[in-house]
């Protein structure tokens, strides 16, 4: 690898470090007495908030900007749910009783996910959490996988990719190849790229519950959420 | 588009290309 492609993937790596959104607090619902439709409406207006911080941050990772719009949507109705869980199983590893910590303030254990409805999500982000933890991600992968998984969400169309679409996701596989290089792990980033199908399979899990509890409970869901799920 | 007006809105919103 040439020290021209070593230093841009190191610069790519820490413009994403730079870049991560701080996390979000929840804001706790109020608006019924049902205590796990408190937590559910609270989890939906957190997630809402968190789209509308990804999309922003989509924007900065080098490359996206230079997509066409509709790639640009089609990616971000994609891989959005996937980004997201990128970070709530990396901020899960450790948590006490095997909450899933989708931020600081709004901890979901087992009980609490099957009373609101997310009994299937649960296990399939305690999975996910599982899997990351023993690779003992770094933040730097973390941040990597988080924009390769948006990178590499696009539908699979017969048409030949364009050259913006190529070299957006071949930019951050350099960089995470160079990253990995660096830090003498050969096949590092091979085992990162692998864990992608997991992170898919979880996020699809994850799009169909909140779309179950939508349709088949009225659970009222924020107009920038319902639209993302619904693209899916 | 129209199915997906907010994210067409969101992502129309002028942002500067990033350098790198």
């Amino acid at each position: 690898l040439s020290s021209t492609s070593c230093l841009l993937g190191n610069k790519i790596i820490s413009h994403l470090l730079l870049t991560e959104p701080t996390p979000l607090a929840a804001n706790q619902d109020n608006s019924t007495n049902d205590s796990s439709l408190r937590t559910l409406l609270t989890l939906c207006d957190l997630m809402n908030r968190e789209l509308l911080v990804l999309i922003d941050w989509a924007k900065e990772i080098p490359g996206f900007s230079g997509l066409s719009l509709v790639d640009q949507m089609s990616l971000l109705q994609s891989g959005w749910m996937e980004a997201l869980l990128v970070g709530v199983a990396w901020r899960s590893q450790d948590a006490v009783g095997e909450e899933l910590v989708f931020t600081g303030n709004l901890r979901l254990d087992e009980a609490q996910c099957r009373a609101t409805g997310l009994a299937d999500l649960y296990e399939a982000l305690r999975h996910l959490t599982a899997k990351y933890r023993a690779m003992k991600l770094s933040p730097e992968e973390v941040v990597t996988l988080k924009a390769m998984a948006l990178a590499n969400s696009g539908k699979s169309t017969p048409f030949p990719q364009q050259d913006t679409d190529v070299q957006f996701q071949d930019g951050l596989h350099e960089a995470l190849q160079d990253y990995e290089s660096s830090r003498r792990e050969q096949h590092r980033a091979g085992r990162l790229l692998m864990t992608l199908p997991l992170l898919r399979q979880t996020a699809d899990r994850a799009v169909q519950a909140f779309l179950r509890l939508h349709r088949n409970r009225h659970v009222p869901l924020h107009k920038l959420l319902l639209e993302m799920l619904d693209a899916k | 588009k129209e199915k997906h007006k907010i994210l067409h809105q969101l992502l129309q919103n002028s942002t500067s290309p990033v350098d790198l």
